[in-house]
């Protein structure tokens, strides 16, 4: 029931994703912010599917030259490729402070036992800027191949790009940098190199009390 | 006109996409 539904294709499926900030309290506790987060979901089938998005619409948000969304959306599965659009939670207290951790955590899982290699690149005006590659191991766990990418360091680059976001001083300032930011994630099987999931993730700011929101669309082309 | 220079609220996205969420 979850293809179509949440982020999965047929061969890969999102079980979570979150990008945060801890904050140590004191030597035994830690103030965990969650700057994104996409939370474990079991959609049934009487749930609808995501709304779809023609991926024409986004193609210059992303790397279009060689190895661009336009070409891995030609390669397929197309039931792989997917839009995110993040509200992030920026209320967090930022200060420079070594002894704050900003990281990226996600889980996959499958039925096939493979290797797979996450490619995130972060965009700034369709360009990529910044790339981080990894490789992760499948462990069996229930019957099924799970994939942990737990507490991924998060560049420099980005922690630099959320203070500076943070300092501007209207929303709308920030969300008009956000229109030219984009993050493009690409979930490979590193044997065969075939495409699992491939996910465009955009932003704005969260005006919500109650943190960071999303929507998830499927990527057609009509 | 280049799509990199139409702006994301010109384009043909769906209502939900300017839309936050209000979930706790």
């Amino acid at each position: 029931p979850w293809q179509g539904r949440s982020i999965a294709s047929s061969r890969l499926r999102m079980l979570e994703f979150s990008a945060f900030l801890e904050q140590p309290q004191d030597p035994e506790t830690f103030n965990k912010h969650l700057f994104v987060h996409i939370g474990q979901s079991n959609p049934t089938f009487s749930d609808p599917y995501l709304e779809a998005v023609d991926i024409r619409q986004i193609y210059d948000k992303f790397p279009e030259k060689k190895g661009g969304l336009k070409e891995l959306f030609e390669k397929g599965p197309p039931n792989a490729f997917f839009l995110v659009k993040f509200w992030a939670d920026l209320s967090a207290n930022l200060q420079d402070d070594s002894s704050f951790f900003y990281g990226v955590s996600s889980q996959y899982e499958s039925s096939e036992n493979m290797i797979i290699t996450s490619s995130t690149k972060v965009c700034s005006f369709g360009k990529q800027v910044v790339e981080k590659v990894e490789t992760e191991y499948a462990r069996f766990e229930n019957g099924r191949y799970v994939f942990r990418i737990h507490r991924s360091p998060l560049c420099e680059y980005m922690i630099n790009f959320i203070h500076k976001l943070k300092h501007l001083p209207e929303k709308y300032m920030m969300n008009s940098v956000l229109e030219n930011f984009t993050i493009l994630q690409v979930v490979s099987n590193r044997d065969t190199l075939e495409t699992l999931l491939c996910v465009a993730y955009v932003f704005e700011v969260s005006t919500s009390e109650h943190g960071a929101q999303h929507h998830i669309y499927r990527l057609v082309k009509d | 006109t280049k799509q990199d220079q139409v702006p994301m609220r010109k384009r043909q996205l769906p209502a939900s996409f300017w839309e936050e969420p209000r979930l706790p």
